[in-house]
């Protein structure tokens, strides 16, 4: 999983939407936040495990392009 | 099983559907037939059955509808989300609806099949959730799949049968195919159809699947085959990239298909005579793109051809025996390719770690070596 050179705000917030919508991506401050673990990252590796994607914890070219693949609608993570 | 379920299911056996609208992107029959077959995938292994209704509400009403459509959850224009379905339940309960922004087919390639699409909306209006098996019909993203010859994968089975149980009305004596597994690459007796690299990684392939590995992960990422090329064909004989041309060719029977990147090749798919192979070769067992000499071998039972990249030529004097090339390899090569200098010749389930400059072989190796478990 290559690093992406550069992730533009855009692609930024794309993931971000993606993992809202699909994986419970919450901005809720709270103790985990304050540790310095980002929800975001924290979701991406959520993601990344349930794709089989190498696991980063970051959003990298094989995380974005798996992101941009037409798919269902609903969410991967149950609430 | 890896299929999930949202804890709610039907509590009836005979449930209802309604199309309320079309796509004008099929015609009404071919919806109309898109959507019976998607739900015929479900009563097939399950108790359950469907009838048709025209007006009223069903236990599934089915729309194509754009952006906002009154549930909350929006779609997003062409692309990204095609369609979505709401667990069994009263009200939004089992219904689906279709993005109408995408382009739906019957069956062609070039758009996104209803059927497919249907088919897996449908699994969730039954109960079930997103499987993560990449082979599975629940998994989330879409990959192209030829409506004529589709089969409920394995996974799907169990989900469904989880919650419903089989079909107790089959007919016994009607034999359904087999439902179709995703390979695993813990088995050790794996055979993989074709072997290749493809811009620094590694890809292996097996049936409609393959494995990507890259050079700084130690665990290969599986997924279907058309989901990294749409067009390409699955259960493929070979496979061998070209660094000149910078393109991966894959090898099916007497056609050859080629890659760029994710990008079909103008021009292909062509036969094999296109490489100068004879005519009388039906199909060819594995490809080996040599990068010191430009030269391309391709297994054909106990013998090789050389193809010469540069000239575009088949090389005077072959097919020779494998063995004279390959030292004590006698059995049929399955896949090949090279990696770091060195050159390696797949056999079912091992692997011979060649040195082509001197014809040595140094090592036997199983397939975990390369697709990690």
């Amino acid at each position: 999983s290559v690093p992406l050179s550069e992730v533009s705000v855009e692609d930024e917030s794309f993931a971000k939407n993606y993992l809202k919508k699909f994986f419970n991506l919450t901005e809720e401050e709270g103790p985990a936040v304050r540790r310095g673990i980002s929800p975001v990252n924290k979701k991406l590796a959520e993601m990344q495990r349930f794709f089989g994607l190498q696991i980063t914890g970051s959003l990298d070219a094989d995380t974005l392009a798996m992101m941009k693949k037409p798919r269902c609608g609903v969410p991967d993570e149950q609430v | 099983a890896r299929f999930s379920i949202y804890g709610r299911k039907w509590q009836k056996r005979s449930l209802t559907y309604r199309i309320e609208n079309y796509t004008p992107d099929m015609s009404v029959a071919e919806v109309d037939a898109s959507i019976g077959k998607a739900l015929q995938v479900w009563a097939k292994v399950t108790p359950l059955r469907f009838t048709r209704i025209y007006s009223g509400i069903a236990d599934i009403m089915i729309s194509f509808v754009r952006r906002e459509h009154g549930d909350f959850n929006s779609f997003d224009g062409p692309g990204n989300t095609l369609a979505h379905a709401f667990a069994p339940g009263d009200g939004l309960g089992g219904d689906a609806h279709f993005d109408d922004d995408e382009s739906f087919t019957f069956r062609s390639s070039r758009g996104v099949v209803l059927f497919i699409v249907a088919a897996h909306e449908f699994g969730h209006s039954l109960g079930l959730g997103h499987s993560n098996v990449p082979g599975a019909l629940m998994y989330p993203t879409y990959s192209y799949r030829n409506p004529d010859t589709f089969v409920l994968p394995q996974d799907d089975v169990r989900g469904i049968q989880y919650l419903y149980g089989p079909n107790s009305r089959k007919d016994p004596s009607v034999d359904d195919p087999k439902p179709p597994t995703t390979p695993d690459a813990c088995d050790s007796n794996m055979v993989l159809d074709a072997v290749t690299t493809h811009r620094g990684e590694i890809i292996f392939f097996k049936d409609s699947f393959l494995w990507r590995s890259f050079p700084q992960s130690q665990t290969p990422q599986q997924s279907l085959i058309r989901s990294l090329w749409p067009s390409a064909p699955v259960d493929i004989d070979a496979a061998y990239e070209s660094r000149q041309l910078d393109t991966v060719f894959l090898f099916k029977g007497r056609k050859v298909w080629a890659f760029t990147g994710n990008q079909p090749v103008r021009g292909y798919p062509k036969t094999l005579t296109a490489f100068g192979l004879p005519k009388g070769v039906r199909k060819i067992d594995a490809a080996l793109h040599d990068v010191n000499s430009g030269k391309t071998l391709f297994f054909v039972g106990n013998n090789y051809f050389s193809y010469d990249e540069s000239r575009k030529t088949m090389e005077q004097g072959y097919p020779r025996l494998v063995n004279q090339a390959f030292a004590g390899l006698t059995r049929r090569v399955t896949a090949a390719f090279q990696h770091k200098g060195y050159t390696y010749i797949y056999s079912g389930p091992y692997v011979y770690e060649y040195d082509l400059g001197t014809g040595t072989r140094h090592r036997e190796l199983r397939n975990s070596y390369f697709l990690r478990c």
